[in-house]
């Protein structure tokens, strides 16, 4: 079964499933304890090493490993931890898993642009206040129309000595929004990268180490991001470039890392994302396969009711207009041929002497003949006349 | 009836060697 067709082969809305954009990724972290080594972490010993590769790998175990921030004895506090994603996914949830106790405080950005700019998506304290300037989220969500960035409380700390940092996009979101519908919410959703700022801790050391230090250091294991490859509405899976770039295996006649515009002979119509009622796929230009390139006019996408706006360039095989649906200047359809026929246009092949023209009727062919002059080409002299010796008046009256 | 083609040959381009076509 093709998702982004049905059974009659018609385009339909398709995206690819939910997956977890985080595994396998590189996250980058501030601080990494083992550099220099202590009894407990040693970063040149794969026993007791805590890179930040172990947030991404395989996950789910029962006996986690768990990424390990250096030792912090002094303000400031922080450690961040960053995901690059690769590319464009629509985010569902964010989570990470702590192997100590949770922070107290904690915030929550993404990038739309592989990592150039950064907003938030939420914050996690007990103070949001004094930590982040806005008020504790209420019952009642956003209170704008909009999605934003809101304070929640931060993680509750579980027997284990663990904790669980969940992020659900809906959290930040008003009810009622629809993504195929929201522009404001499908930018919402949209991520390049995670960044996970820890900016305070909530106790001491890790309960789990024997060596109980008395320092602050964060460890996590398990960090997910739900969410599915963005793809617009036209693809159902994304794949390995040659590059080994992460890019959306594009259908509907769309192309680009997130299916983000139409294939170039697939003009016809403005680009859009598609919805779950409508694929919006793109159409190729109707050029009766007389030209390989075409671009896209408003205005006459506008004139036909919103239908077609595609212009054929560089019509081919002596074709012209919008569509290369007539023949050009001295040349005239041929009835015996379709029109996406090579040779659908036929030289009119007027005679030098006995045409008045090159230019024939573009449907008959009939060239402009010269008084006296006969002939679908004017090639011959008419009933009642005959051959003169002048080129200008070919045929003269017969005597 | 059906008439001959014209006949480039018979054709005199003294005056109008301008219009002469290339052949």
């Amino acid at each position: 079964a093709d998702p982004c067709h049905d059974e009659g082969g018609a385009p339909r809305g398709c995206v690819p499933g939910l997956v977890n954009a985080a595994l396998g990724r590189e996250v980058l972290a501030s601080s990494t304890c083992g550099r220099p080594a202590t009894r407990s972490c040693d970063a040149s010993d794969p026993r007791r090493a805590h890179p930040a590769t172990l947030l991404t790998s395989a996950a789910g175990t029962a006996n986690p490993l768990c990424w390990r921030s250096d030792l912090l004895h002094r303000a400031p506090l922080n450690v961040t931890l960053t995901v690059p994603l690769g590319k464009a996914f629509e985010l569902v949830f964010v989570s990470l898993r702590f192997c100590s106790a949770p922070p107290a405080s904690a915030a929550l950005l993404k990038s739309q642009d592989h990592g150039r700019s950064w907003t938030p998506l939420g914050f996690f304290s007990s103070h949001c206040g004094p930590d982040y300037g806005r008020l504790p989220v209420s019952d009642d969500g956003p209170a704008g129309p909009g999605p934003e960035a809101l304070c929640f409380p931060a993680p509750q700390a579980q027997p284990d000595g663990g904790g669980l940092l969940a992020f659900s996009v809906q959290d930040g979101s008003p009810p009622g929004l629809d993504l195929d519908s929201s522009p404001v919410l499908q930018d919402w959703v949209t991520a390049t990268d995670i960044r996970i700022l820890l900016t305070r801790p909530a106790i001491l050391g890790d309960t789990r180490d024997s060596e109980a230090p008395v320092p602050y250091f964060y460890s996590a294991t398990e960090l997910q991001v739900g969410g599915r490859c963005k793809c617009n509405g036209h693809a159902s899976r994304c794949l390995l470039d040659t590059q080994g770039h992460l890019i959306c295996d594009c259908q509907h006649g769309t192309e680009g890392p997130d299916c983000g515009r139409c294939k170039p002979f697939y003009c016809d119509r403005p680009w859009q994302r598609a919805t779950v009622r409508e694929a919006h796929a793109c159409l190729a230009c109707s050029c009766n396969g007389h030209a390989r390139r075409c671009r896209f006019n408003m205005e006459l996408y506008r004139l036909s009711g919103r239908r077609s706006g595609g212009v054929c360039l560089n019509c081919r095989h002596n074709t012209a207009g919008r569509h290369c649906h007539y023949c050009r200047e001295g040349f005239y359809r041929d009835p015996g041929r379709a029109l996406s026929d090579r040779r659908a246009c036929r030289a009119c092949d007027c005679h030098p002497v006995g045409a008045a023209g090159k230019t024939c009727n573009q449907t008959t062919g009939q060239c402009p003949c010269k008084d006296g002059v006969t002939g679908l080409t004017c090639n011959r002299c008419a009933p009642g006349f005959q051959q003169s010796r002048s080129p200008v008046a070919p045929c003269v009256k017969t005597p | 009836e059906v008439m001959p083609t014209l006949d480039m040959a018979l054709f005199d381009w003294t005056d109008y060697e301008d219009l002469k076509p290339e052949v």
